[in-house]
């Protein structure tokens, strides 16, 4: 046990964050080389070997993070050192090493023991399970960081020339706000990773739960800001490809309304379960390790709404481009190429058709994992 | 990608910040 605390202290002080650095680093080549592969493209074939260079780069790269994340993974669960390092196992072994001690046959008879060792092995186990969701989390903060400094040199650079009005920024600015919020989301998520392992190694009392239920529920606040104004720009976007007819205006109101309103109330009824320990009706099978919808009716009901809200707008925009589409083949003929304002229309259906699968999945998972 | 599906409730918050971004640079792309 002394060893596998060594071994956990590693990984928390030097192998962890390395991973997280390269995480972040893979985050922003999955995002600047397919884009600067096709400027590199666009501009003249003669760059195709240079461009072949960069996708083996990320590659290679792609593939030793993907390895070290194993090794890590292998590690904490102890199959590197020949072992299981769950507790109820790390119980079962410390207790066929007592009975063999004393010469007694105990071995089945399986409690934590009473050492400080095993209350931080707990407690280093409880790091461990936000470590995933916070790889992941990580690499999609590096995409998104390099997403919003290709977003914001693209808005310099136009507002140098051409910006019709203060209206046009109107765009850039949610997209700023809404960036700065998964920053400090990052943030806290990589709070709530950091704490455990410091509470592990200074053997302080399980007072650790209080802590990290705050960091949980400030979690949930940044994240169903984002949501709902990601469901708004969906919503604003319905409207101005329907150029503000007064029954989508209508219900893209009422389903904005009911979103933050949905949103609300899950704020509320989680910090009452996590603050209060309040009894409230729970779904017991969702396999969320940071909690978001998935645990009540209200968090449901908002979750499936926002993707009824994506939904919805994603297929009435779509309509629009192939009412769109019709009338420029029947005013123009059938082999007329395709107008800015369809190729637009167009790559919004697709791009909402991706998030709308995005969220679909995501609502899969309050109730079954996704893989096995 | 199997950490990725196995934990959206990490990678929602950034989900939702990547899609108006990526659309925005998409448009401005095209």
């Amino acid at each position: 046990a002394q060893v596998l605390e060594l071994v956990f202290r590693s990984a928390a002080s030097s192998t962890i964050p390395t991973l997280l650095l390269e995480s972040f680093m893979m985050g922003v080549l999955l995002a600047f080389i397919p884009i600067g592969s096709y400027l590199l493209y666009v501009k003249s074939r003669s760059y195709m070997p240079f461009v072949s260079i960069l996708w083996m780069v990320l590659v290679t790269m792609l593939t030793h993070w993907a390895l070290s994340l194993r090794d890590l993974e292998s590690t904490l669960a102890g199959r590197s050192m020949g072992f299981s390092t769950s507790l109820i196992d790390l119980a079962h072994a410390a207790n066929a090493s007592k009975a063999a001690a004393h010469g007694e046959h105990r071995a089945h008879h399986a409690h934590l023991g009473d050492g400080a060792v095993f209350g931080s092995v707990f407690v280093f186990g409880q790091a461990w399970r936000h470590l995933l969701p916070l790889v992941t989390e990580t690499v999609l903060f590096g995409f998104a960081s390099s997403l919003f400094a290709i977003a914001a040199y693209i808005v310099v650079r136009r507002s140098c020339s051409h910006w019709r009005s203060r209206f046009d920024l109107i765009i850039p600015a949610m997209v700023s706000l809404m960036y700065t919020l998964s920053l400090i989301h990052w943030a806290i998520a990589l709070r709530c990773f950091t704490v455990l392992p410091k509470y592990a190694m200074s053997g302080a009392p399980l007072s650790f739960q209080t802590h990290i239920k705050g960091l949980d529920i400030s979690l949930l606040i940044v994240f169903s800001l984002n949501a709902v104004m990601s469901d708004s720009i969906v919503l604003w976007r319905m409207c101005v490809v329907w150029e503000r007819t007064s029954s989508v205006r209508m219900i893209g109101a009422v389903l904005l309304i009911a979103t933050l309103g949905l949103n609300i109330a899950n704020i509320v009824v989680l910090h009452r379960i996590m603050v209060y320990t309040r009894w409230f009706p729970r779904n017991s099978r969702d396999s969320e390790i940071i909690t978001t919808y998935g645990l009540t009716p209200v968090g449901l009901a908002a979750a499936f709404l926002s993707l009824a809200t994506n939904l919805f707008a994603t297929v009435l925009v779509g309509t629009k481009a192939w009412i769109h589409r019709r009338q420029v083949s029947h005013q123009f003929g059938p082999k007329t190429r395709r107008t800015l304002a369809g190729r637009v229309m167009e790559l919004l259906v697709e791009s909402g058709v991706v998030y709308t699968a995005i969220w679909l999945l995501y609502c899969i998972s309050f109730f079954r994992q996704i893989t096995t | 990608l199997v950490t990725a599906v196995d934990h959206l409730d990490g990678a929602m918050a950034q989900l939702t910040s990547i899609y108006p971004l990526a659309v925005f640079i998409l448009i401005a792309l095209d």
